[in-house]
């Protein structure tokens, strides 16, 4: 999958990609004062492409907020919801709207799924669509935080180590191995990273094509950016 | 000619296409082009019948009419509004109207569809007109074909009588085989060519047993007419004189030019890179005579050098260096990158470091809306106005669907230039390339055609910023008086080293002496030439011109429109279908669209039938959201 943080103040975005075996489950976001944790598991294509390049991307998300008693699975398939010992599954094909004391969840149908979590975190998933008979690639889920401002100064996780911002600096912009990437040197968390310009794409508005973001991309899944390496991110189950 | 086609594929059999003919007659670069086409039902029962043509967005149609069972259906030229009045009627009472859909870079979709009873014929004669233009020296004339099935009575026929003498003619066609290509005759004398192409049924099929047919894309005709007279090809037909000026063997005079490169974050990936590619060739291009200068912007403005630089191999090296490291970032400030550009012009000319002799143009290139510094766009375009004030030229490409083509076109117009659409394509680096190239080679500068203020009337546009190689300036009037025998014609410029300065006299052009064997070519070509160029300059100065001028160009441009019988934005044309054994069929409407409502097709997925309906756009988003963060993880 990849990462993207977007920091339109600064006009910029930081980007980097983490590839590990499919199945495994990554922390994305933990706030432990709430008692919130987003998890996801990564998924491969079906078989290797001939390029030989071995894509993996998220499947499956789980979402837990104990301080208000919710659990949301999030499949390429299906959507749990549990609230307060009480169970909705819903099909990526319903068109639907819940309005709970401590959940929203808006579903469009095939696209994409809205959540906000009472006073801790919006977000979205969606969900891409892959033609059935594709020989290599399957459906995945994308997921975007709207709102995180609620959150704790102790959030942390893949992507909630950002959400209260990053200092970095960038500089010594040079040539790189292709002519439209140039790179550069990134200074960031008391490292000095080679960076390479390039995009990623943000599919919120256009689920189809994306829309193109220019970011610094971060090599070796996010070495230097992200504290500590991938690895640690790693946890053993969904919730 | 996508011709005549049927729902489902059973069905489609039970349709023949009889014949396929274009006609194309062209008289002094004016193209009058006859489509028709006759289809039989051979069901036992009534059949809707299609008919699809790509015809140029430049053309206007002028005529559309369908014959079922000896009754014909005319169309009629009415203004805009009265017929969607019409066409709105037709729609809420359940019956379905035909349109013009938008369609492509060059051609745009017309598309009827009728009832047709069982064992009947049905022909459909559409009719269009366009003043074909000099590019890269040839005026091209373009016919789009895809007829679906194999053809009884198949025929391309083209031609063409340039009083001037023909230069030379090409014909092509990308679907021609080895097979197919001594089908193309071409007959080409001094100052007439006919060319023709009719494969039999055997020939279209694309092998021995099957039906497909090899007839499939774009029949290509190019030719240019022989220069002899500095003054250029001056036509008087019936009371309307036409002159064609185009100079043989002008040097080219040196240019100054800025590129103002859009590198905003909507720019990244594949066109941030296709303007690398493009700008490394076009600065290579750069002759070495002229000066140039970079100028990329996002939120801020970042000038590869502060004045322009000549086009040295050296410099032109260090430049391309400059651009192969531009990388996607930040907002669009277009208010700020341009005044930029100008004020460099302006210092450069004050402190003499330009060539006295040269001309100043400024090319943007921008794929979004102004987000940054100043984001209304009539202000924008009084800023640019201004400070240009009429002494450098402005040139506009709008890359892709997100920038309003609308605010470009405007602009460039305003500035002596024009706009173009860059398509998001794997070819943008070619469109790129193409467009500097038409205006990389200035040969003249501040032309203007003069012509005796009492014996002409009514002149389309006479001063033009520049005429550039392989191009050419045309103006049409209508002569006030009958005595031509003092009919003086004079042209000033800036030329390269020189004032450019010629005059003649116009003489009446005899067209029965001149092609005595052929006593009528299509009517008043000449006036209906002057009448094509007279509503292109009022549509233009209906967008583009001082507000008190606006509404006068917009009802006189609509006036000639109806006059003329041409299908304009301003004008649609209606035809009443025949009733059928359901009820009476709503009108069929034929409308041309801008290209701001093209480029809203795209947006809506290529099908131009929303437009009809939609609002009118008056005014513009200038606020942009408040920036907030976004995390987020996804797949490529």
């Amino acid at each position: 999958p990849h990462f993207m943080i977007e920091l339109p103040e600064r006009e910029d975005a930081l980007c980097f990609n983490i590839n590990e075996s499919p199945g495994t489950i990554f922390n994305l976001v933990k706030d432990p004062s709430i008692g919130l944790l987003v998890n996801g598991q990564t998924i491969g294509d079906k078989m290797v492409a001939p390029d030989g390049k071995v894509n993996t991307y998220f499947g499956r998300l789980g979402v837990v907020h104990h301080s208000l008693g919710v659990r949301l699975e999030v499949t390429t398939e299906y959507i749990n919801l549990f609230q307060d010992g009480q169970k909705v599954k819903l099909l990526w094909s319903d068109q639907a709207s819940l309005k709970g004391p401590s959940v929203d969840l808006l579903l469009t149908k095939d696209r994409s799924v809205k959540v906000t979590l009472r006073d801790s975190v919006k977000f979205v998933i969606l969900l891409h669509k892959v033609w059935k008979m594709h020989p290599y690639h399957q459906d995945y889920l994308g997921f975007y935080t709207l709102d995180s401002h609620l959150l704790s100064p102790s959030v942390h996780g893949l992507l909630g180590q950002f959400y209260h911002g990053i200092e970095f600096e960038v500089g010594d912009l040079r040539p790189g191995e292709v002519p439209e990437k140039p790179d550069a040197t990134m200074y960031v968390k008391g490292h000095q990273l080679n960076v390479t310009r390039g995009w990623q794409r943000d599919f919120r508005k256009d689920l189809k094509r994306g829309k193109n973001v220019p970011c610094w991309f971060i090599h070796s899944n996010g070495t230097g950016l992200i504290d500590g390496s991938a690895e640690d991110y790693i946890v053993s189950g969904l919730f | 000619i996508r011709s005549i086609q049927k729902r489902s594929v059973d069905d489609a059999k039970m349709v023949e296409v009889l014949s396929v003919k274009l006609h194309c007659t062209v008289a002094s670069r004016f193209a009058h082009t006859v489509m028709t086409s006759t289809a039989l039902n051979k069901a036992n029962s009534s059949q809707e019948i299609f008919f699809e043509v790509d015809l140029p967005k430049t053309a206007f149609i002028t005529n559309f009419s369908m014959e079922i069972e000896g009754q014909i259906y005319v169309g009629v030229v009415n203004e805009k509004e009265q017929a969607k009045k019409q066409y709105e009627k037709a729609v809420s009472s359940g019956r379905t109207a035909g349109l013009v859909k938008a369609s492509g870079r060059k051609m745009e979709k017309f598309s009827v569809s009728v009832n047709i009873a069982a064992k009947s014929n049905v022909t459909f004669i559409l009719t269009y007109e366009e003043l074909l233009q000099r590019k890269f020296g040839k005026y091209e004339i373009l016919t789009r074909i895809n007829p679906k099935q194999l053809v009884q009575n198949f025929q391309i026929v083209a031609d063409i009588y340039e009083p001037q003498g023909i230069a030379f003619v090409d014909a092509h066609a990308t679907f021609l085989t080895n097979e197919l290509l001594p089908l193309v005759e071409k007959t080409v004398t001094d100052n007439k060519a006919h060319i023709s192409f009719s494969p039999t049924l055997d020939q279209q099929r694309k092998c021995p047993e099957c039906d497909g047919s090899l007839i499939n894309g774009d029949f290509i005709i190019k030719y240019d007419v022989k220069r002899a007279s500095s003054l250029g090809d001056i036509q008087i037909v019936n009371g309307y004189f036409v002159h064609f000026f185009a100079p043989p063997d002008l040097p080219r005079i040196r240019k100054n030019v800025v590129f103002v490169i859009d590198r905003s974050g909507s720019m990244a990936g594949p066109k941030m890179i296709q303007t690398r590619v493009a700008m490394e060739s076009i600065l290579s291009d750069v002759h070495p005579d002229d000066y140039f200068g970079i100028i990329l912007f996002d939120r801020s403005i970042e000038p590869w050098k502060q004045s322009l630089t000549k086009a040295t191999e050296e410099n032109v090296d260090e430049a391309i260096k400059f651009v192969r490291q531009i990388y996607p970032r930040g907002t669009t400030n277009i208010n700020d990158s341009v005044m930029k550009a100008i004020h460099m012009l302006q210092d450069d000319r004050r402190n003499k470091k330009l060539p006295e002799r040269s001309v100043d143009m400024i090319i943007l290139l921008t794929d979004g809306m102004p987000n940054e510094g100043e984001s209304n766009l009539q202000r924008i375009q009084q800023n640019v106005c201004e400070a240009i004030g009429g002494n450098m030229t402005l040139f506009c490409l709008g890359f892709g669907d997100d920038v309003d083509y609308s605010f470009l076109d405007v602009m460039a117009k305003q500035n002596n230039g024009v706009a173009r659409r860059i398509y998001e394509a794997s070819d943008a680096t070619l469109q790129l390339q193409g467009f500097y190239d038409e205006v990389a080679s200035p040969l003249l500068s501040a032309v203007d055609l003069r012509y005796p203020d009492n014996a002409v009337d009514s002149l389309t546009p006479h001063h033009f910023s520049q005429l550039f190689n392989g191009s050419e300036i045309v103006v049409a009037g209508r002569l006030s008086e009958n005595d031509m025998d003092n009919f003086l014609v004079e042209v000033f410029a800036n030329g390269f080293e020189q004032d450019f300065q010629v005059q003649g006299e116009a003489s009446v052009t005899d067209w029965d002496v001149i092609y005595p064997e052929k006593d009528y070519i299509f009517g008043d070509f000449t006036e209906r030439l002057w009448a094509y160029l007279t509503i292109q300059q009022l549509l233009e100065t209906s967008k583009s011109g001082p507000a008190e001028e606006k509404s006068n160009a917009t009802a006189k441009a609509l006036e000639m429109s109806l006059k003329y019988s041409f299908v304009t934005p301003l004008t649609s044309m209606v035809v009443t279908k025949p009733e059928t054994e359901e009820g009476p069929s709503g009108p069929l409407i034929a409308d041309k669209l801008t290209e701001e409502q093209r480029q809203q097709a795209d947006k809506q997925g290529g099908i131009g039938a929303t437009y009809l309906h939609s609002a009118p756009q008056s005014g513009y988003m200038t606020t942009a959201a408040a920036p907030h963060p976004t995390y987020f993880v996804d797949g490529d």
